[in-house]
């Protein structure tokens, strides 16, 4: 549609603009609640020592995910979309100028909570990566394919509820490489801990090659 | 917009046949994998001794949430919607021509998990019911109003995994009442059956007043 066509032209330009200046840009998408911001919590303060991490804020409505950003130190711009149900790339030149990020930085874009909108939409990101919590259903990669044939990265996030919900990991594992082979997949409890050291150390290895 | 205006006309219809023919329609929304199919495996075994049941089954891809509805007896039909984040209420018109849904019937519409495309588009259901699953945080009616503001029921699931979660119930319930203060809520865990019954209650309730 003409809608796509003009937001790959703007997605173009953020996408010349990241690599112009060396920015790992990542798209973060999920789920309302599958963990985003809960793991951008524990990531950024293992980051920040070491490279500069702005954060694009996605929601409907209200601030309180940037409030949650600001606190862990990193530059923080919230993006309200009202009943849009996604980030487009308009929206993302924006932020680049209200945060002119530096170069050999980090720049997560958190998303509207939403398995389906974010998938059609190009930020201009480098990475996009997909999570999904263990509560939602190993079903989900294949009744919502674009958003996982479209990523690169997928965490798996709230690992320590395993004991107690039906989640089959080996079959959500085999689903995730059926809509996408290629998909590196990360599990994690942003909550605990785990994974989120590894998870740093990924998105460092990438900001130093 | 021009889309909403079409909708309404086609939700409108939807509605008259509903009243003419004493049918509960009850349009279940939230985020993916909250629990809407499970809360319907274990509601319609419950509810088709005393009423027929329907199910409209909306998923952007595959067919499973329909096999698991037919298991329980249930007529059933799959809509797939592709790239669309909500079914529409054209969609339901095609669906009650193929259902041909009887007199004093119960219509569950399963929409596409999404908390935030299905606010915007009537389906001329006579009941909107969100499900809010204890895991997504108590934030979400909040950060995702349009839903909540338009739905008259909100059930909170998975209340099994309360134990385990950092959900403050009390919080989410004040943050319910402010988004809208007439929101009937319930709490249950399709898992282990907890207040399933008395959704069941309510239900036939209705369709025999
Ligand atoms: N048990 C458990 N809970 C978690 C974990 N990660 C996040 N949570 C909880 O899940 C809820 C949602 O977390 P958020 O970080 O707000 O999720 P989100 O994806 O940013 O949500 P939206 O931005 O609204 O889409 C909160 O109550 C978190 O405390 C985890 O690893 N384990
Ligand atoms: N612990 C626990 N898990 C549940 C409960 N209800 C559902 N689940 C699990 O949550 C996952 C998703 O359930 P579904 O019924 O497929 O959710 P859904 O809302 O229909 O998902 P979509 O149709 O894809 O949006 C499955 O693994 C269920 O077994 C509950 O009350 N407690
Ligand atoms: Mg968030
Ligand atoms: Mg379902």
């Amino acid at each position: 549609k003409d809608i796509l066509q003009k937001n790959n032209v703007f997605a173009a330009q953020n996408r010349g603009f990241f690599m112009g200046r060396n920015v790992l840009a990542i798209n973060m998408v999920s789920s309302p609640g599958s963990g985003k911001t809960a793991l951008l919590e524990k990531l950024i303060p293992l980051l920040k020592e070491q490279v500069k991490v702005y954060v694009v804020e996605g929601d409907q409505s209200t601030t309180r995910d940037a409030e949650r950003i600001e606190r862990t130190g990193a530059s923080v711009i919230q993006i309200n979309t009202g009943k849009t149900c996604h980030l487009d790339a308009h929206m993302i030149i924006h932020a680049i100028e209200k945060l002119q990020p530096e170069s050999n930085s980090v720049l997560f874009i958190e998303n509207v909570g939403n398995l389906v909108c974010p998938a059609l939409f190009d930020l201009g990101e480098t990475w996009r990566m997909v999570i999904m919590s263990v509560t939602e259903g190993e079903d989900k990669p294949l009744k919502y394919p674009y958003m996982f044939e479209s990523s690169q990265y997928c965490v798996l996030n709230k690992i320590d509820l395993l004991p107690y919900v039906p989640f089959d990991m080996e079959q959500a594992k085999d689903y995730l490489k059926k809509i996408r082979p290629e998909l590196q997949i990360m599990e994690t409890s942003a909550l605990k801990g785990d994974g989120v050291t590894e998870m740093a150390e990924m998105i460092l290895q990438k900001v130093n090659n």
